[in-house]
């Protein structure tokens, strides 16, 4: 059964792209077979491999113009690891769909004809409450938030719930799997305070694992590749393959 | 002759709203008066200053549905220090105009009211590319676009600077005056990588100041006060008094 998540935040800069490549490339060293899909025209996840989203010959916007040659667009980046690749002309998909009855599902119909092929699938949504996110939570059956432990993200996070309630009417089996605390700085009173506020309030759905602040993460996309790849000793790559082995065992 | 800045970059999370938030703090400290505008559904500004987005009687929606009107949706928030709030009711504001010949131009004509009454704008835009950003552009004469040191953001600007010149078809008198660069940590060579290719490319349009990774600047927002208000002496605060005084200088 693929299990396919949408990784959204609309707070901006909060690691939801970092998120879907670190966690995806670990899921893939540890033998699953994984699809990512950059659903943002920023299409940072595509640059982050390394790839020019200008020469990208299908997008995840053609996949969802004719649903049933989304596999068209699949780049392989990885061993195990395919890429549906964004371009900026995504940014005019909400207006080009605003007319059709199932606006809010088609990144779920280009998805449905691939996903067999797929253990997992990481969705990386834009920092925005629209089209995009909807997409992207109507097309999973999985969430992961990542919460940037300062206040604007904490806030950020009932909002994002409220929409995640109301796309649950049009998708019964959207469930939460967990919120991970990104930029974690243990040095600083106010990762603790965070951390303790969205501990106390969402309990068990914050994975144990933290991402901690870490500018290897960083560094890595200027080459192109995973953070694992780039230095895997660091403190980044360790928690996100740590965060790999808790996604998993959370579905098992 | 008000000065009226878009503070815009489609990244998220690079600094936009801290950079409104403190930056204008620093210019009423210095005796100019200053109006901020929340120009983002998520607020933050807004709750920045302590604010309840939700209990706003007025907002930056009902002065771009009344622009003579727009005055009504002031509210003082420090000597010489006003704010224009917002509430997630903005994120309709999309839609509602998108048949309005002027759809463009709403927030300028709300802004033209009530402009006389500053020497300073700030507009704080959301992390996208599309109707806000274009309002705050198409209302603004002068542009900071903050630049967090890091590939995503550095990437962000050229497609942002596209966008700048089709504004200016509409609003020629729109001008950049700066590129700030923001959680900028001198010890790591991402930081320095990042400055010397902005430096490079971009040359005087970078401001000599930069606004170093200051945790005091994400603290602040949890009482509601600027990071001059927080700690004076921190680095963060010092940022932002030395870069309010190079964009009055830049105007001189
Ligand atoms: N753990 C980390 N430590 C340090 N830097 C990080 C970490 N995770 C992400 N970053 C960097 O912080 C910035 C923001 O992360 P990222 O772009 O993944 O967030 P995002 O939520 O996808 O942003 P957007 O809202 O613009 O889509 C990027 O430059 C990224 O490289
Ligand atoms: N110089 C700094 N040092 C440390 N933290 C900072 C600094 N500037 C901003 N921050 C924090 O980083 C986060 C992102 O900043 P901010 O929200 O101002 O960015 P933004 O561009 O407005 O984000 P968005 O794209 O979501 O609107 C916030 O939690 C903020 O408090
Ligand atoms: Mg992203
Ligand atoms: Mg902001």
């Amino acid at each position: 059964m693929t299990r396919i998540f949408a990784v959204v935040s609309q707070k901006g800069g909060v690691g939801k792209t970092s998120l879907v490549q670190n966690l995806g490339a670990e899921l893939a060293r540890a033998g699953h077979r994984v699809l990512l899909v950059d659903f943002d025209p920023q299409s940072n996840l595509t640059t982050g491999w390394g790839l020019d989203p200008g020469t990208a010959a299908r997008t995840v916007y053609d996949a969802m113009s004719a649903p049933r040659e989304s596999s068209d667009a699949i780049l392989p980046v990885r061993r195990q690891l395919d890429l549906i690749p964004a371009n900026l002309d995504l940014a005019g998909a909400e207006l080009a769909f605003i007319n059709a009855i199932d606006r809010n599902t088609r990144l779920r119909k280009a998805l449905q004809p691939v996903a067999d092929m797929y253990d997992v699938i990481l969705v990386d949504g834009p920092p925005s409450l629209g089209f995009f996110t909807v997409n992207a939570l109507a097309a999973a059956e999985e969430i992961i938030i990542p919460l940037q432990v300062h206040p604007y993200a904490y806030k950020a996070v009932d909002q994002l719930l409220t929409i995640v309630q109301q796309v649950q009417e049009i998708n019964p089996r959207l469930q939460m799997t967990g919120i991970a605390l990104t930029m974690y700085d243990r040095r600083n009173s106010l990762t603790t305070a965070i951390e303790d506020a969205a501990r106390q309030r969402f309990g068990k759905l914050v994975f144990e694992t933290v991402i901690p602040i870490n500018v290897r993460v960083a560094e890595a996309t200027l080459d192109g590749i995973s953070v694992g790849e780039y230095e895997p000793d660091s403190a980044g790559a360790r928690a996100y393959e740590a965060l790999a082995k808790e996604v998993i065992n959370r579905g098992a």
